[in-house]
């Protein structure tokens, strides 16, 4: 308690359980990294805000369950000319591989319904880039309560049907629609204010590795179905 | 027949000494994690201290074994230690952090932080 505001050891920091497991989670600095901020880190604090307490602590009457929530931003973004009062962007979104051991359970892209602009204002809505024939909306458990500015459509059955599980690298294309209310020219400045963070992709997830085999764990963790110690894989499975 | 009782540590009463959870604190800027954790600003993990009595009352919700393995080392052998001061149970923590490509993922990470001890 003397040295709060020390830096603590090295070593001590990696006998921490939680670091360890961080470790494993995220890989060190990037050049690609960036701080979060804007509006998906103000989402996902409401998210944390109403999952846990300031000190980190699970409610336990949170809305959903899950082990897991990840918000991805689109990697790339192409506004389309604008046709009468409809001003069209499309989003890609990058898709990681499925990690082993971790479940969909509801996939969503949240999105700004109303967006303000100096002397006009947009309603938008968010669709899959994809054949009205092939979209199957819905199908995810009940997310968390969304705050006031925020709307959601639930992909879940579409990710499952069109991209889950999946092996490889792939992306997921959506397009924000947004309709002018008024009828005055909004010059470029619509461009801005959709490519602002306007939607983005948030993906629930469960973890299984409690209901998988133990030999398919030591094959996964060690690499090696033989030749794990059974201490040290309870210990990196927690 | 159990032997007659004697004093835990000397100059200390037990209640002192006695295994019990006690509080600890890190925060992530400590460990130089501030840039990537986004929440919470601190860890408590908590730790666990302290002798484990020759008679292990109910609240330290020991096993039948360690009862036994208590006699033991008082009867018969005292090369076999006595049980041993440790985390019963544990609490999750809610992280929030920034991955490295840019995602911002929120996770529950299971029996984190000491909420109880026992002796075993």
């Amino acid at each position: 308690t003397n040295s709060q505001d020390a830096a603590a050891p090295a070593h001590v920091a990696l006998q921490l359980p939680l670091l360890r497991a961080l470790l494993q989670e995220v890989p060190p600095k990037t050049p690609q990294w960036q701080p979060a901020r804007g509006r998906p880190l103000q989402y996902m604090l409401e998210l944390y805000r109403q999952s846990a307490d300031p000190q980190g602590h699970p409610r336990e009457n949170r809305t959903f369950r899950v082990d897991a929530v990840r918000l991805v931003r689109p990697a790339g973004h192409r506004a389309l000319p604008p046709r009468g009062p409809w001003y069209v962007q499309t989003l890609d979104f990058p898709l990681q591989p499925n990690r082993e051991g971790y479940q969909l359970v509801r996939a969503a892209v949240a999105y700004r319904p109303h967006l303000r602009l100096s002397h006009s204002h947009l309603s938008c809505h968010v669709e899959p880039w994809a054949h009205k024939s092939s979209l199957l909306l819905g199908g995810g458990s009940p997310g968390f309560a969304l705050p006031e500015a925020w709307a959601e459509m639930d992909i879940t059955n579409y990710i499952q049907q069109q991209f889950w599980p999946q092996e490889r690298r792939r992306t997921l294309r959506i397009q924000v629609k947004c309709e002018q209310q008024e009828r005055t020219n909004l010059g470029l400045g619509w461009r801005q204010a959709l490519a602002s963070d306007s939607a983005f992709l948030v993906l629930y997830f469960n973890n299984t590795f409690d209901s998988m085999p133990q030999v398919r764990l030591q094959e996964l963790l060690t690499g090696d179905p033989a030749g794990a110690d059974p201490l040290l894989l309870a210990r990196q499975v927690r | 027949q159990v032997g007659p009782m004697r004093s835990e540590v000397p100059g200390h009463s037990p209640e002192q000494t006695q295994c019990s959870l006690h509080p600890f604190r890190i925060s992530f800027h400590q460990l130089g994690l501030e840039n990537w954790i986004i929440a919470p600003n601190l860890y408590s993990p908590n730790y666990c201290k302290g002798s484990c009595p020759r008679v292990l009352r109910s609240g330290l919700c020991s096993p039948n074994h360690a009862i036994i393995q208590n006699l033991i080392n008082e009867l018969v052998d005292r090369n076999i230690p006595r049980p041993s001061c440790i985390p019963y149970k544990y609490t999750p923590i809610s992280v929030l952090l920034v991955e490295a490509s840019g995602s911002i993922l929120y996770k529950e990470y299971e029996d984190m932080i000491a909420q109880s001890c026992t002796c075993r």
